[in-house]
């Protein structure tokens, strides 16, 4: 079976890509 | 709230490893399709996936970096497919979450005893097992995470605790992880959205599960209300939820069986398997040590010792029965080593008389031949047989004594009554002795004194002249 180069794009994340967890 | 925790302990379970292992049996997969109810509608959907159960966790059970040790430090991104297949993983499912674009191992991760990757005490559901087989969910504090008296071997980091203590817990795990915090409602979505989903935990028995759903984001699959209930109809008591989506890859014996989300790069016809961090993995219980302490073999996660004294589970005790060489020896790996003075295969017999030292391998060289002492060769050596030897001051000959191990009881024993025997029959010819002379004397004390004759006292009638002489002179006698 050869598999191929996934394109990533079912995309499900707890947290916005953008944020960061710092402590407040 | 998303504040990290450093010290203290926070909200988890710890579940008791099992007792003694049962005969092991490999992991139990189980395929489902089943019907959810459909939100909105009225009809419901249909959802495949595999429900995985393995016993002996600590054993069978690992953490592994993508593309095996180091993964992490290099960021690697690797199919489940690669890193299943080079660590022998009969069932593997992908784990952790990560940076999708840096390849970044996100959260806590402890793979085989080697604490990869580090959440800072950032608080998120994990899911770890420690040295002593203990299986801990919940929330941890970096302190506890960083334990070293009884540390994990095997931890990663999910998002959502699912199930706690059988009850489900995601809306207290909201709260826990940050929600107030999202900036788009995010995390509420990802609670609640239908999608591939994974989740590991374990059950009342101590058992590892393993769960994964097949699904589309926001098309196919199930949110993780439905998967807490479903882990929860099959008996689980706690479980977290790890990474789903394009990222949720099923892998039996080194091929992927499941029906991953992603699209391939080249034809978006197919689906591909993407290319994640890290990885949960079952595979052949493996002994603790691995290599049973260089003294056993490992097969199916039990050490087998090699020779016949070494014991225990790991093959790190020596043990030479139950007599433990008498107290007289150390157990080695080649049986009982007898200390000086003593021999046989339990230390139990002392050395024969005339010989001594490690193994008896010396002769005595006292003089006269004397015996002695077995332990150190010392011929100012007491014991009963000897004692008496010495004292009535002769000792045998090596030669004329009988052999130690052959009748070791009868010697002493015979020697003994003989001495007494003598010694009794010495006394009563003492005692003898004594009467005789003491009996003779008297009889002479008796005859000691004076004494007179008394001549006839007739002689055809009439007195002799001496006796008349004696008649009227009483000073005359005789003196003996």
């Amino acid at each position: 079976l050869s598999t191929g180069e996934s394109l990533n794009d079912d995309l499900l994340l707890p947290y916005p890509r953008t944020r960061t967890r710092l402590p407040r | 709230d998303c504040r990290p925790v450093r010290n203290g302990t926070r909200p988890h379970e710890s579940w008791p490893p099992p007792g003694r292992a049962r005969p092991h049996r490999g992991p139990v997969v189980r395929r489902f399709v089943s019907y959810f109810p459909d939100s909105g509608n009225v009809s419901r959907r249909a959802v495949s996936g595999h429900l995985t159960v393995a016993a002996a966790p600590l054993r069978s059970f690992s953490v592994l970096e993508p593309g095996g040790p180091g993964g992490c430090a290099a960021k690697r991104l690797v199919t489940v497919e690669e890193t299943a297949r080079a660590a022998g993983c009969l069932v593997a499912q992908n784990g952790g979450f990560f940076r999708m674009d840096t390849g970044e191992c996100l959260g806590n991760i402890v793979s085989n005893g080697d604490q990869v990757g580090s959440s800072g005490g950032l608080q998120n559901a994990q899911f770890g097992i420690r040295q002593d087989g203990t299986l801990v969910t919940g929330y941890l504090s970096e302190e506890e995470v960083l334990d070293t008296k009884n540390p994990f071997v095997q931890l990663v980091s999910g998002v959502v605790w699912l199930l706690r203590n059988g009850e489900v817990y995601i809306k207290e795990s909201e709260e826990a992880e940050c929600d107030k915090t999202q900036e788009t409602g995010s995390f509420s979505k990802f609670v609640n959205v239908i999608s591939a989903r994974t989740a590991v935990g374990h059950d009342r028995e101590g058992r590892l599960v393993l769960f994964h759903a097949d699904g589309q984001t926001e098309q196919r699959g199930i949110n993780l209300w439905d998967m807490a209930d479903f882990l929860k109809k099959q008996g689980v008591v706690n479980a977290i939820n790890l990474d789903g989506g394009g990222s949720a890859t099923f892998v039996v014996n080194g091929t992927v069986s499941n029906y991953p989300s992603d699209h391939c790069k080249d034809n978006s016809m197919w689906r591909c398997p993407r290319r994640i961090s890290t990885v949960v993995c079952v595979h052949e219980p493996r002994c603790n040590p691995p290599d049973c302490n260089g003294h056993g073999t490992c097969v199916q996660g039990t050490c087998h010792c090699t020779g016949h004294f070494w014991g225990g589970d790991d093959c790190s005790i020596l043990d030479c029965g139950p007599s433990n060489c008498s107290l007289h020896g150390l157990c080695t790996e080649n049986g009982c080593q007898c200390h000086a003075g003593w021999i046989g295969s339990n230390c139990s017999q002392v050395c024969p008389l005339g010989r001594y030292g490690p193994n008896c391998q010396y002769a005595c060289t006292c003089e006269n031949s004397c015996l002695c002492d077995p332990k150190s060769g010392n011929c100012n050596f007491t014991s009963t047989v000897q004692d008496i030897l010495s004292q009535v001051g002769q000792c045998l000959g090596t030669s004329m004594v009988p052999k130690n191990e052959e009748h070791p009881y009868f010697t002493k024993t015979a020697w003994l009554s003989l001495t007494l025997a003598l010694a009794l029959l010495l006394l009563l010819s003492a005692a003898a002795n004594v009467t005789f002379i003491l009996g003779s004397r008297a009889s002479r004390r008796r005859l000691d004194g004076e004494y007179a004759y008394h001549p006839l006292q007739e002689m055809n009638g009439e007195l002799n002249s001496l006796e008349k002489e004696q008649q009227g002179d009483p000073t005359f006698s005789i003196k003996d």
